[in-house]
């Protein structure tokens, strides 16, 4: 993971996403700027005094808060019309990356995120080998091609050209099997089923939050996990990463060990010569708790919201209908 | 930072030109991706060569330098090799050992490991895309066809890899194929660095077929639960797999162990042929004569 | 470096969505492997 693109060009602390925010949006405030005054200057002579009060009160930039808003907004419009096109789960969470990157390298002053839209859902299409022709993609989604292709240079430019997405799905799958494997008899399949849907959701929602760029796929997987059924994925982390304790097996565990041992031998699966893993259970579990908070705090931008910041939007590059 | 010195080659989608990274002196091949041809956008092979090699870093893979834009063309950089395995298998003049075999399959091997590992299959590997280092380094090249492992219900098109090295489960059909595509055409390549031909070259798809069971057998339900149900298995002619002698006498070259290292990478069923992990663990590594020093390699 | 960081244990698994794709003739025929399957979902889980 550690060579992935997605770790080395798309993980941020706290720190570093608000920094890359506020610089993206600085930068476009100077040009947006440059621009406003070069209007007034222009116009100087026809500008009656209401008019100048109004456009300095109306045609101004977007701050970065506001940024972050729209940008929210229009993610969960990329993940519906997606979803309502019925494309795969992880061609779904991929338009949804390569939209939420694009707007750390571009403000929403420079590219209007409704021109970007379907330009990540056509891009994500053909990067997870989900073509669709650009004509039967604008019949689609009502738009027209030329729309479609005019960013899409663009976008992959500013994805740093990193198109492979790890996301939480497969791990999903993966801890799904394992925790049969290390609870065996201890856990429902039919119940493991429903928990198996829940989180998929929880995931699905956890694609809208800042956690993709603080934590590693996994991590979020298992922080749905603990949403959906703390005390089962408390007992398979601790069972997993939990240093054995010195106690006294009690004689069940014992057996229970041994049958484990004589299952894992007929299964003659490949014996591990490294433990499982170096991983500490302590800083693990606090990340996922930590995790756990931030997938829950769902980014929630109203229409008015929407509204009143797209019209600063409008307005701020087009100061004459200001 | 790069110039842009000599056109090597012209592909469906992109001219590669010979060059220099200004900073360092360092010589560097770009790849030119023509954005016109494409109707729909960016080509694929060009984002497929992006996506994936962006992710991987290997020796035995080509490695990509940098990317850019210019006057809206998308131009990979590439580290520059010299040549390729269908050059050397061709030019006569070159003499290369038993040795030098097993260090080209090695190195071969490693980086198509390296590329299943992270769940990527090449879709194309052949000697072309073989290509060498200056100092002597396979690198397997050109990511056009190469796609992700899908998810287990997805369905793949079986009109990939180059036919001489294609899959008999691809011949026949199959659409929910895995990484064993690019072990055998790791085995066509094996037998034809022996063998300094094409070990099975078919003119068209169908006599793909015919060439490759002649050689090797026709594959039955006996050894391959459920072949029959591909369509185009009823038409096929039966031939009876070759004698361990026949296959002994058509590399007269190959020890025992290169023998069945070859045999189990050009196993019919799938499931059965060897995985990239189990080739370099195989015996034939471990006889001698070991693999040659690849930079002493001439 | 061929050492896992999980242990596979496919008979420990009840996954009806795989078994129902190993038993389809298309599916069997063209090589699938459940192993397959189970390695790239438990690394993808525990890279």
């Amino acid at each position: 993971y550690r060579h992935s693109s997605q770790y080395r060009f798309w993980s941020f602390t706290p720190e570093q996403l608000e920094q890359k925010r506020i610089d993206t949006n600085a930068q476009a405030v100077v040009s947006v700027e440059e621009r406003l005054s070069a209007f007034r200057d222009e116009n100087n002579a026809d500008l009656t005094e209401e008019e100048v009060k109004t456009l300095l009160e109306k045609a101004v930039p977007v701050t970065m808060e506001e940024e972050v808003k729209l940008v929210n907004f229009y993610a969960k419009k990329v993940q519906g019309i997606a979803q309502h096109m019925n494309l795969p789960t992880e061609v779904v969470a991929t338009s949804l990356t390569f939209f939420r990157r694009f707007y750390l390298e571009n403000s929403v002053m420079d590219i209007d995120p409704k021109t970007i839209v379907h330009t990540t859902i056509f891009l994500a299409c053909k990067s997870e080998n989900y073509f669709i022709s650009v004509d039967s993609f604008a019949k689609k989604t009502k738009s027209v091609r030329e729309a479609i292709l005019k960013h899409e240079f663009k976008l992959l430019e500013s994805l740093k050209f990193s198109l492979l997405n790890h996301h939480p799905y497969r791990p999903l799958h993966g801890f799904f099997l394992d925790i049969q494997n290390l609870l065996t008899g201890k856990v429902d399949i039919k119940y493991m089923g429903q928990i198996y849907e829940n989180c998929k959701k929880r995931i699905t929602e956890a694609l809208l939050t800042d956690a993709i760029y603080f934590y590693t796929p996994p991590q979020i997987t298992l922080a749905a996990l603990l949403l959906e059924d703390e005390a089962l994925t408390l007992k398979y982390l601790e069972t997993k990463f939990k240093p054995k304790e010195e106690e006294a097996e009690t004689e069940t565990e014992v057996d229970e060990k041994k049958k484990n041992k004589k299952v894992e031998d007929k299964d003659n699966s490949p014996k591990e010569d490294k433990p499982e893993s170096s991983i500490n259970y302590d800083v693990l579990l606090s990340l996922i708790l930590a995790c756990k908070e931030k997938i829950i705090e769902l980014p929630s931008v109203t229409m008015d919201d929407a509204k009143n910041i797209a019209a600063k939007l409008y307005f701020c590059n087009n100061p004459m209908k200001a | 930072e790069y110039t842009k010195e000599k056109k090597v080659g012209e592909g469906t989608y992109a001219v590669v030109y010979l060059g220099t990274k200004q900073s360092t002196g360092r010589k560097i091949a770009i790849k030119e991706i023509k954005t016109s041809e494409f109707k729909d956008g960016l080509d694929m092979s060009a984002i497929r060569e992006v996506k994936y090699l962006q992710e991987i870093q290997h020796v035995n893979v080509i490695e990509l330098v940098d990317i850019f834009m210019a006057y809206d063309n998308l131009n990979l950089v590439l580290e520059f090799l010299p040549t390729d395995l269908e050059v050397i298998i061709k030019d006569k003049n070159i003499l290369f050992t038993p040795a030098d075999i097993k260090s080209w399959m090695l190195m071969t091997l490693r980086g198509v490991y390296h590329c299943h590992r992270n769940f990527i299959m090449h879709r194309d590997l052949k000697p072309n895309n073989l290509l060498l280092s200056p100092d002597g380094q396979i690198k397997v090249a050109d990511f056009g066809l190469a796609r992700a492992v899908p998810s287990p219900h997805e369905s793949l098109t079986s009109n990939v890899v180059t036919r001489w090295y294609r899959a008999p489960e691809l011949l026949f059909g199959a659409n929910h194929y895995t990484s064993a595509i690019d072990i055998w055409s790791v085995g066509i390549i094996f037998a034809e660095l022996m063998l300094r031909i094409p070990y099975l070259p078919g003119q068209n798809d169908l006599e793909q077929m015919d060439v490759t069971f002649r050689a090797l057998g026709t594959p039955t339900d006996r050894d391959w639960p459920e072949v029959s149900t591909f369509s185009l298995y009823n038409k096929l002619q039966i031939y009876p797999p070759p004698s361990r002698d026949e296959l002994r006498k058509r590399f007269i070259a190959a020890s025992e162990n290169a023998l069945n290292f070859m045999c189990n990478m050009l196993t019919m069923n799938p499931v059965k042929r060897w995985t990239a992990a189990q080739c370099l663990e195989s015996e034939y590594f471990k006889e001698i004569p070991p693999p040659s020093d690849p930079s002493s390699i001439k | 470096d061929l050492s896992k960081r999980y242990t596979l244990a496919e008979s420990l698994y009840s996954d009806p969505f795989i078994k129902d794709l190993q038993n389809r003739k298309e599916y069997i025929a063209s090589g699938f492997r459940t192993d397959f399957v189970y390695d790239r979902v438990l690394t993808e889980a525990f890279m």
